[in-house]
């Protein structure tokens, strides 16, 4: 916290400084201190603590209104598919998504649609063993959108709640890869009769200002839905996700605060802003 | 970028002499700012702009494109100073076996890296010998299997149930025994604030005696990165980095972090998938690429 007696520029300063630390973006940080400013002024406030209170508030309000649930099976299979660039934690967060909704008595199934990386297949199985989860999945090599539409196919035919799709990590720079998944998504689509009905975007919170960029060209290429952020349990804030929150229209729904399948708990703004600012 | 900024800025600078104070003061913010969007660390880019704009005050400049010119340079070869050499090529043990031992943070790249790793030293007509220590995440002893059917080289493990610190011993007898010339031993991703692993890692490193100890960073890290980099460095006494995934487009700022808290050399960059795709650090590509 801050050992300064009263409110001074020096104090905006280092509020400023503070949230660029934590991965906020210069644009987004003069943005919320601008408008501590402003709240401090026309609320007269005098207060340090009062005025670092002010401004966790402002950051939790920019996200209050991008929390959400996933959706609930009220027309099952619910379709989810996630996404990201390369070792940011999805198939870990599939994992542990699958074994919460199984708590929560869904059925569950996930599917192993990474079928380029190496033992990606095997890496998902172990998860499904690990946590009384079935997997779908073919050979190493597979087309992902063969995987995918006979993985959804079979989901509706014995009523699975869920469907959760593993894919290759991959950089939003390359164009190939990136017409892949707008391909898995059109197949999987028509598997469905409808549009999937989740696109998870996975972003680990030790990344810098590319989490923007991701974000961006990923909604570019599919309907991004939500967003899991990951590896929380690092000294990384994820101050990334604010200038996302502020631009694109995603719901935050998880955070990754470990490699376990309990490490894994949904998005709270408060206690976010909080740690945002220590 | 950077450049158009400056010349934009210095436009209204149509006389010639010295710059001033004042004509830096803005040409400053803007460099700063491009540092802070590049991921460079909010210290680091303090520092750095105090020294640009000691430089630039007084500068002796022909016109406003002059100028912008002359600042551009100066920031061009501050930054490259600052991101020094590769620190040459990786060290060899006065007799066989050579170990690396590669570390980091969880999804970093380090798996795919031994890989790069190890066809590199093949090319250079070495017989490397690939260690799995990662006992923790699922599937990582097979993936490393693949990595090394893919570079042909062979890989030691000794499944999920023996620590990490007695799989490295029994590598390192191994590789004696077969005559290897080089271990890689690739190990679980953790943090630098878990203490547990921290002190792990620090049992293999002792158990092995490793030539290099080359921290694997993802090349879109943010202003996290001085703290992972300096926490490793204090705990292992690394020797350089390896920075991953710059075949995306993230600046790299943090390359510039890690290199100047720990003054420790960045020796490899690594930009795909492939087991090829590994290049030999040089400043000069990666201070464009940070500028912008
Ligand atoms: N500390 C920590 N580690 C995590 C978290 N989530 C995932 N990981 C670790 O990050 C590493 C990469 O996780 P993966 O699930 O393989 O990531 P991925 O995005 O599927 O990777 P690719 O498929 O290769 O792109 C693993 O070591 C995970 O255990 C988290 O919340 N905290
Ligand atoms: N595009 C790109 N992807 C990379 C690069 N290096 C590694 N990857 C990918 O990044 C992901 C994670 O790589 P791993 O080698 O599993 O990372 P790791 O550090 O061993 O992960 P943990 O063992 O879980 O800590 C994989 O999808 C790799 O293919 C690179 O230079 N460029
Ligand atoms: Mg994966
Ligand atoms: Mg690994």
């Amino acid at each position: 916290a801050f050992r300064r007696s009263e409110i001074t520029e020096d104090l905006y300063e280092a509020l400023e400084e503070s949230l660029i630390l934590s991965d906020v973006s210069v644009e987004t940080a003069t943005l919320l201190v601008d408008r501590l400013r402003e709240r401090v002024r026309r609320e007269g406030i005098k207060d340090v603590e009062a005025a670092y209170d002010v401004l966790q508030h402002l950051v939790a309000e920019l996200l209050a209104e991008h929390v959400r649930p996933l959706p609930p099976p009220t027309r099952p299979p619910v379709v989810v598919v996630v996404v990201g660039v390369n070792g940011v934690g999805k198939t870990t967060t599939i994992a542990k998504l699958a074994a919460l909704l199984k708590r929560q008595r869904h059925s569950v199934v996930m599917v192993a649609a990474d079928t380029f990386r190496a033992a990606a297949i095997e890496q998902l199985e172990l998860w499904g063993q690990r946590i009384g989860v079935d997997v779908v999945r073919h050979q190493m090599g597979a087309d992902p959108a063969a995987v995918v539409f006979d993985a959804i196919q079979s989901a509706c035919a014995r009523k699975v709640d869920y469907v959760i799709i593993d894919t290759a990590g991959r950089l939003h720079t390359k164009h190939n890869l990136m017409e892949e998944l707008r391909k898995i998504d059109r197949v999987a689509q028509r598997a469905l009769g409808h549009t999937v009905d989740e696109t998870l975007l996975v972003l680990d919170a030790t990344t810098g200002q590319n989490a923007l960029v991701q974000a961006r060209e990923f909604a570019q290429a599919v309907n991004l839905t939500g967003l899991v952020l990951t590896k929380l349990d690092g000294t990384a804030k994820g101050g990334n996700v604010l200038s996302i929150a502020a631009e694109i229209p995603i719901s935050i729904r998880y955070v990754g605060t470990g490699e376990r399948p309990e490490d894994f708990a949904p998005f709270d703004p408060q206690r976010f802003a909080r740690e945002l600012l220590p | 970028s950077l450049s158009e900024k400056l010349q934009n800025l210095f436009q209204q600078l149509g006389r010639k002499g010295r710059l001033t104070e004042a004509d830096v003061t803005e040409a400053v913010r803007q460099i700063r700012l491009a540092l802070l969007e590049a991921d460079v660390n909010y210290r680091v880019v303090k520092e750095f702009i105090a020294r640009i704009k000691e430089q630039a005050v007084g500068e002796e400049v022909l016109s406003g494109l002059n100028a912008a010119q002359h600042v551009v340079k100066i920031v061009r070869d501050e930054l490259q100073a600052l991101l020094g050499d590769n620190g040459g090529p990786l060290a060899n043990a006065p007799k066989p076996p050579t170990a690396y031992l590669v570390v980091g943070l969880q999804g970093g790249g380090k798996t795919t890296t031994c890989g790069k790793l190890a066809a590199h030293l093949r090319k250079g007509g070495h017989r490397p010998l690939l260690v799995a220590t990662d006992v923790a995440r699922p599937a990582a002893i097979q993936q490393l299997q693949v990595v090394g059917e893919a570079v042909k080289t062979p890989v030691f493990q000794l499944g999920t149930r023996v620590s990490p610190v007695d799989i490295v011993r029994a590598a390192l007898a191994h590789a004696r025994e077969q005559g290897f010339t080089h271990l890689i031993v690739d190990t679980a991703g953790r943090l630098h604030v878990d203490d547990v692993l921290m002190d792990e890692v620090v049992a293999v490193r002792d158990a092995v005696a490793p030539q290099e100890i080359l921290l694997v960073l993802d090349a879109m890290t943010g202003q996290d990165a001085v703290n992972v980099a300096e926490q490793f460095n204090a705990r292992l006494e690394i020797s350089g980095f390896i920075l991953t995934k710059l075949d995306g487009d993230t600046r790299g700022g943090a390359a510039l972090s890690i290199r100047s808290v720990t003054g420790k050399p960045i020796r490899f960059l690594g930009v795909g998938e492939k087991y090829d795709a590994l290049e030999t650090f040089h400043a000069d590509r990666l201070t464009s690429r940070i500028i912008g």
